[in-house]
């Protein structure tokens, strides 16, 4: 049985999709066979794939929130052998309303995504910069939340209210829900405030930052407009080896724990 | 009667706070009165002038929205003469869910903004990243929309179904609601994608964007972690001396039209 990972963290512009996708084509590039599910209405994790927003109507994840989930009807394949997607698609911006009155609407992505997982070894999930029923469907449906950080202030700030988001759904929705790990990314070794940050995230957070940073590298933010992920756009770009280094990281965490 | 801008763009960290509170602190340093109102669940534009995130219950924006409005108990004083904060708390976090179920749940903030309006030159709304109920309560209080870009692949995506919203508000719940202008942030000129996307946004929103560009500077993300515009945390920094230019800019757009 696989496991579900949940991407998240309501600050925006963090390094949420960037990470979702590049660590799912990482894993998939170390054959585990991986699905990357987006859930933000933007459709990021998805055009960063090679398969852009689809128009409404077109199957994607809306179809598991708010209709008949049919699995093989919403996943698609991707570049990459071991790396499958759940596409976002227009019909998403609307989904947050239409929840609010269904019972049990933190609970929708939960069953299918469980049945997923029985077919991959990772399930990921690509979530949008808030707290509402959109990532509160993530994150009742996940068995970690990992947690990609910018180290700015504003980010910091935010760290918080994320934390008693995660441990509020662990104590009721979906009990045992925990923080996997903090991926600092977008890292400028040479700003003082990267320091600051950083030292106070690692100490405050003990045992659960990641080694492994994801430096500023501007080879992460043009591979999207290829729709590939960075080992395929540059294989040879600190952003590609980085994230490599990530999945090797993960890997090792989830084999401890 | 004094204008009301909303400062919108529901993808994450393109610079909507930074451009909301270094404007607003610019106009006030040429003596215009300025109220700031922060409607993003994280409270960054109040912590950004020194007023960190209230608890629930402390007077704020969210009286506004679901409670009685009272103008004098929730507008605050900063440290500059000219500028007035509403700022966000720690029950905006729930007001998009509670405002589902209100009758004309899209106009809430348009009364009590336009009282405020008439006490001040201009009225600017720091938005979260989403089109969900509290950014649709900002457009429709608003009389115009300044939108915040960075120059990046998934930013530009974005921009077409910001446009669309924009222009769904502005021929229904808030006629003649139209994008103000486009201000290209964390510019960076050695990248290449920064020319591709700023001549590709040039080209498509003939007009509207601002002749000035905010740079990539770190000073601009050291600052709030002083609560302190930029112009008042280093008068000498590219930040501030952007932001001054982009004070100037505006004014003049506004005696144009
Ligand atoms: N390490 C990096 N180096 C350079 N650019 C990066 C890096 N990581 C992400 N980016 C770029 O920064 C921007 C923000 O990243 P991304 O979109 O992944 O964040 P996000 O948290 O998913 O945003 P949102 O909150 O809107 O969902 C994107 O344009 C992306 O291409
Ligand atoms: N021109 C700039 N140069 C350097 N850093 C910047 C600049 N503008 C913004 N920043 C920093 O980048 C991060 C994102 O900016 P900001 O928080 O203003 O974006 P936002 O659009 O308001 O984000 P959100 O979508 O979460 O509301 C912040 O940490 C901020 O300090
Ligand atoms: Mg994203
Ligand atoms: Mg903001």
């Amino acid at each position: 049985m696989g496991r579900v990972i949940a991407v998240a963290n309501q600050k925006g512009g963090v390094g949420k999709t960037t990470t979702a996708v590049n660590l799912a084509a990482s894993l998939a590039a170390a054959e585990k066979r991986i699905l990357l599910v987006d859930v933000d209405p933007q459709g990021n994790a998805s055009s960063g794939l090679g398969h852009p927003r689809g128009e409404t109507g077109a199957p994607s994840v809306y179809d598991l929130l708010c209709g008949e989930p049919n699995l093989d009807e919403v996943i698609r394949k991707t570049d990459l052998p071991h790396l499958d997607l759940i596409p976002a698609n227009g019909d998403l911006a609307g989904a947050e309303i239409e929840l609010v009155s269904v019972a049990e609407r933190e609970w929708q992505l939960r069953a299918p995504l469980r049945a997923a997982a029985a077919r991959y070894d990772y399930v990921l999930i690509d979530t949008p910069p808030s707290l509402g029923l959109l990532t509160l469907n993530a994150l009742c449906a996940a068995d970690a939340v990992l947690v990609p950080l910018q180290c700015e202030y504003y980010a910091l700030e935010g760290l918080t209210a994320l934390q008693r988001t995660i441990r509020l759904v662990g104590e009721s929705l979906n009990p045992g829900l925990d923080i996997e790990g903090i991926v600092l990314c977008m890292v400028d070794p040479r700003q003082n405030l990267t320091e600051q940050v950083t030292s106070e995230v690692r100490s405050h957070f003990e045992g659960k930052v990641y080694t492994t940073t994801v430096p500023r590298n501007v080879r992460l933010s043009e591979a999207p407009s290829f729709g590939k992920p960075i080992l395929l756009y540059d294989i040879s770009s600190k952003g590609a080896k980085s994230y490599l280094d990530l999945a090797r990281e993960f890997l090792m965490r989830q084999e401890k724990s």
